[in-house]
């Protein structure tokens, strides 16, 4: 089973 | 005073185009260096970073920096009111303008169309991207990349990105069975068939296909698309647009539970 990640918990909010 | 004329208007409308299926409204900044924009996808897992250098538009001024908030699907109504080869001026006068005037103009000057877009202000959910060394770089043609996608879409909603120093691999399981499509190294002269893989490290993704799918609506903006992958970080999907800077695509991997 796969989950999507988010791409926040790569970069950073500015 | 804020001016920025694109001689072939096309390209903007081809913009467009390719983001209005991903992100339904943006901040577009301009400063005296051009114009950018960066937002994501309402699921927060795909990006589009788009990047337009002040020296690609025939004229360009930007007196001061201003953010414009447009709707994509409103933008996209009054672009389709401009001819293919005519071209595009977006200017406002305002330091913090309510509108944003748009005139488009045919080649002969014998017409000349003019409109106003009420502007939005948008929250920005900006993302710092760090700069990043990819440790693989797949330089092919873009209506490859588009056919591959598309193709194995039909099969599955995920493909697998594998890359080897001779060849990168799109694979894909599904309900009705699974299967392979290995594009290798490939120095031809030609544009459709050359593929330059740039690899430091293998690496081995896998993304969702529908996401890379509303990316390919880009294709014509650039005959060839680099894809830019490392281990464990989101894929980078380049559209380069001639001496006008370039549209980028990030999105998020998926991982097995």
């Amino acid at each position: 089973y796969e989950i999507q990640l988010m791409l926040s918990r790569y970069f950073n909010n500015q | 005073m804020f001016e920025a004329k694109l001689q072939q208007g096309v390209i903007f409308k081809k913009i467009v185009d390719a983001i209005k299926d991903l992100v339904k409204s943006v901040n577009i900044d301009a400063s005296t260096s051009g114009l950018s924009m960066q937002a994501m996808d309402s699921a927060h897992v795909a990006l589009v970073s788009l990047k337009l250098n002040e020296n690609g538009f025939k004229d360009y001024r930007c007196d001061r920096p201003i953010t414009l908030g447009l709707s994509i699907e409103n933008l996209s109504k009054i672009l389709k009111c401009a001819g293919n080869d005519d071209t595009i001026t977006l200017q406002t006068d305002e330091e913090e303008p309510s509108s944003l005037k748009f005139f488009f103009e045919n080649q002969q000057a014998s017409k000349i169309s003019e409109f106003s877009l009420n502007l939005m202000s948008l929250d920005s959910e900006s993302l710092g991207i760090p700069d990043t060394d990819y440790s693989s770089v797949i330089q092919m043609s873009s209506a490859e990349f588009s056919r591959i996608c598309k193709e194995l879409s039909s099969i599955s909603e995920t493909v697998e990105i594998e890359t080897s120093k001779e060849s990168v691999k799109f694979s894909v399981q599904g309900d009705i069975g699974a299967g392979s499509i290995t594009v290798k190294n490939n120095q031809s002269d030609k544009d459709v068939d050359r593929v330059d893989l740039q690899i430091d490290q293998p690496v081995k993704l896998t993304f969702a296909l529908r996401y890379l799918n509303m990316f390919n609506k880009a294709v014509s903006l650039s005959s060839t698309v680099s894809l830019n992958m490392s281990e464990e970080n989101p894929l980078m999907v380049e559209y380069k647009i001639d001496d006008l800077g370039s549209l980028r695509f990030y999105l998020a991997p998926k991982i097995s539970d």
